[in-house]
């Protein structure tokens, strides 16, 4: 039964992701050469999957929110029509299977244009904030990193060849025999899983505004048929090749993630959210991010 | 690494680059249709520039890699507190006449990282390791023969790889380097990490990957490296950055895979700031969903059960 579900679960999920793999299915067989082939496609296919999904999301968390705020709103009104105390009530609690949505759940994975020119040449230059930094200019002493490594190494080689406990499962067989036999076994046998985050821990620099969290970005791209129109012109001029090189080759800043159609207030994972918001559900700034995605090379899917 | 050396000035600014793939076979005025290699150019179209043309399909020119970096350097060195550098630094296999060789791959992935410790190494200090820009590489799918294979070391490539990357590998990171190829910077030392990751343990191209739940899978052995590591930073109260060739989305990566390296980013989001990527020569964002990866995982689970 529990294989059945599984595969019909991962049926569904391949089928989300069926789109998105044939779209990028060109990538494989791009893989001799860099001509683009199907990137149009493949952007539409991330759209799909991946932004109008959290759009969803985040509309119904948002009426959710809006009709609690006007349930409560009523129970106000009523009590105060009846003349009665004050009593706080809930708003009605929304049923049904829809997990509140929260930008901790989420992730960003930055994918970067390249230097190749499947586009227009390019990189990013990242800012982030240093402010506190100063005040950490006490640096607490930790043993040294080669004394780190070298448990490492014995943790993982236990780790490893403990095969015995292929899940950690069979490893907890002795303790039938022992006075512990009451111990539950351990929720997280498995290492390559992870413990969840302890209760104690604040949400890093990715997801609130601290040191370290990143707040704008400059992307940069060589605007490669201006350069080479400079460059033959510069060589027109009876400038020596390098020298004209020299004076054609130039990067440019392409935008900045806080210019115009879509300025993001910092690039922090809510952040991100927002726009893939936007680019769902507005067409105008799709055109641009998928202009920028590009490197502004005009490309389009034959 | 850092002992003796006199606080850098940080600027708040740190540079990511990619996919860089010089050609040396790279040929000006030759004809694009045979890969900008060689042939008399059918028209005007056909020619390859000198710096390149958008989208026609050939590798970089040499020309194209070097006055990139001296751009930079001339424009950004000054500003910016360290650069992270994301893979394949060699042509793709695309012309038969001129296939690719491990000794080349090797050649110009050394030839690479040595233009890296010219441009932004100290140039005052007997140690190697010192850079005035920190500098943290990761291996691409290209910079490997075969093309995307890549078994679990130690192994001739890993040990070739640790002698090309020596000076950006601290030097007690060499051992796990041999085994798993990948390693982290102290970006800024006791505050900030970025960790360079062999995404080609997770990529579902690497034909030695089956899955990562094996503990003889790749996958798995470096996800034991990545979780220990991320707990010692958390424990040393370091933030720290990912970056990696492949990016970490269902398409790239092995469903087990995707599903476990999604928790760890997600587990450790009171450490993680981000993860920066290249591969696909695209500039966009995926936003990954920690629960669905909870679900699958809970469900594989069961499933083995």
């Amino acid at each position: 039964q529990a294989d059945e579900i599984s595969q019909s679960e991962k049926d569904s999920e391949l089928d989300d992701e069926n789109w998105i793999g044939d779209a990028a299915a060109a990538s494989d067989a791009r893989l001799m050469g860099a001509k683009p082939v199907n990137k149009e496609n493949y952007m539409d296919a991330v759209r799909e999957t991946y932004y109008n999904n959290i759009a969803s999301k985040m509309n119904k968390q948002t009426s959710v929110v809006v009709e609690e705020q006007e349930d409560l709103m009523n129970v106000e009104k009523k009590v105060k029509c009846q003349g009665k105390k004050h009593k706080k009530k809930k708003g009605k609690k929304k049923k049904g299977k829809d997990e509140k949505f929260s930008s901790e759940d989420y992730c960003i994975v930055n994918i970067a244009t390249s230097v190749i020119p499947t586009f227009n040449p390019g990189f990013r230059v990242w800012e982030y904030n240093l402010t506190g930094l100063e005040d950490m200019s006490e640096t607490k002493i930790y043993k040294p990193w080669n004394q780190f490594f070298e448990k490492l190494e014995e943790k993982i080689e236990a780790e490893l060849e403990d095969d015995l406990a292929p899940n950690g499962r069979l490893g907890t067989f002795p303790l039938l025999f022992s006075n512990e036999r009451q111990k539950k076994p351990e929720r997280n046998p498995d290492k390559s899983i992870p413990s969840k985050m302890p209760k104690d821990r604040k949400l890093g620099p990715g997801y609130e505004p601290q040191l370290f969290s990143p707040t704008r970005y400059v992307q940069y791209y060589a605007n490669l048929e201006k350069i080479d129109k400079d460059y033959q012109k510069a060589l027109k001029n009876h400038l020596d090749p390098d020298e004209a090189a020299s004076q054609a080759f130039k990067y440019e800043v392409e935008y900045t993630s806080d210019s115009e159609p879509y300025p993001m207030p910092s690039l922090l994972t809510r952040d991100y959210l927002e726009l893939a918001r936007m680019l769902s559900e507005d067409d105008r700034i799709w055109q641009t991010f998928v202009a920028r995605a590009f490197s502004l090379s005009g490309y389009r899917d034959e | 690494r850092y002992k003796g050396a006199s606080p850098r000035k940080l600027h708040g600014r740190f540079l990511h680059i990619t996919d860089m793939h010089p050609d040396p076979y790279y040929k000006e005025g030759s004809s694009i249709s045979r890969v900008c290699h060689r042939g008399k150019p059918k028209d005007e179209k056909d020619s390859a520039a000198r710096f390149g043309d958008a989208t026609a399909g050939c590798d970089s020119s040499m020309d194209l890699m070097n006055y990139t970096l001296k751009w930079i350097v001339d424009n950004l060195r000054d500003k910016i507190d360290f650069i992270v550098w994301t893979g394949d630094n060699i042509r793709h296999d695309n012309d038969r006449n001129v296939p690719r060789t491990e000794a080349q791959i090797f050649d110009v992935n050394e030839q690479v990282s040595h233009l890296f410790e010219k441009l932004f190494g100290k140039h005052d200090s007997i140690d190697p390791h010192d850079f005035d820009v920190p500098v943290v590489p990761s291996i691409g799918n290209n910079d490997v023969f075969p093309h995307n294979l890549f078994s679990l070391g130690p192994t001739l490539q890993t040990r070739e790889l640790y002698n090309i990357w020596s000076s950006f590998i601290p030097q007690e990171q060499q051992r796990a380097f041999a085994r798993g190829a990948s390693f982290f910077v102290e970006v800024i030392p006791g505050k900030l990490a970025v960790l360079s990751i062999n995404t080609l343990y997770l990529y579902k191209a690497n034909p030695l990957v089956d899955n990562c739940n094996g503990k003889k899978q790749p996958g798995y052995q470096l996800l034991l490296w990545f979780g220990y590591i991320l707990e010692e930073l958390r424990s040393r109260g370091m933030k720290v950055w990912l970056s990696g060739h492949v990016p970490p989305i269902l398409k790239n990566f092995d469903q087990s895979c995707y599903d476990k390296f999604t928790l760890w980013t997600h587990e450790y989001r009171d450490i993680i700031i981000g993860g920066l990527y290249g591969h696909m020569n695209m500039d966009h964002f995926v936003p990954v969903n920690s629960k669905k990866a909870w679900k699958s995982v809970t469900e594989q689970s069961l499933a083995l059960a």
